[in-house]
């Protein structure tokens, strides 16, 4: 565990903290992309379904079991206690797009030619383009919450942490995932756009708003 | 190992 990959992991906490305080604070799920949350309950279960069989360590498990279940508990926010403010007429992303190139991807592309590793190979490509549906409603609207904002850039925080922390493995330990890098410089780099937005706006103390 | 990736990742 290196310092990058440390704070990248904080920076997804905190992500789905702020994500937490936002439905909280405005009592409402306006501007979140169910889809995207239900893409992200669809990569952790995929993904962490080996905290049964493998044992890493306890950080890692009690993680595996917080993503999990924090994204369950947002899908239930969004379908049930906060239903009402959830436009799905704005949702418009067509996810097939993104599940059925993935499911090929993770086919073609795995470590090994099991039910677990090709559901892990799955899991990393969709990760990368879960994101897509709540840009897409972002670009849709134009407009974003400053807190949703916050969420989406420790979303991406995290995302680009994760690189210099496989720059870093690559140079201590001599490893290298094709698969995850390759996946998540994509994922990264989905976010460029949203980050010069935040920077140049958000952080100045503007509101989020894209040109007409 | 290299062979099975970053399994370690979150």
């Amino acid at each position: 565990m290196n310092l990058f990959r440390f704070f990248g992991d904080m920076s997804h906490l905190a992500s789905i903290l702020i994500l937490l305080y936002k439905i909280h604070a405005t009592r409402s799920v306006r501007g979140l992309s169910f889809k995207t949350q239900a893409l992200y309950v669809t990569v952790f279960v995929a993904r962490y379904l080996d905290v049964f069989t493998e044992f890493v360590s306890v950080y890692n498990t009690l993680m595996k079991i917080f993503f999990i279940s924090s994204s369950c508990f947002v899908l239930y926010l969004m379908k049930g206690r906060y239903r009402p403010t959830n436009d799905p007429s704005i949702d418009t992303f067509r996810v097939e797009y993104l599940l059925g190139p993935c499911a090929l991807l993770a086919l073609i592309f795995h470590y090994r030619w099991s039910f677990l590793e090709v559901l892990w190979s799955f899991s990393i490509f969709l990760e990368s383009v879960a994101i897509l549906p709540q840009l897409f409603m972002l670009q849709r609207t134009g407009e974003a919450e400053t807190i949703t904002t916050h969420y989406l850039a420790a979303l991406g925080a995290y995302r680009a942490l994760y690189i210099p922390n496989w720059i870093y493995r690559y140079w201590s330990e001599d490893v290298i995932d094709p698969i995850a890098v390759t996946a998540g410089i994509v994922q990264t780099a989905l976010y460029l756009d949203f980050f010069y937005v935040y920077f140049t706006k958000v952080l100045q103390g503007q509101k989020f708003e894209l040109p007409a | 190992g290299t062979e099975d990736g970053h399994k370690d990742e979150l």
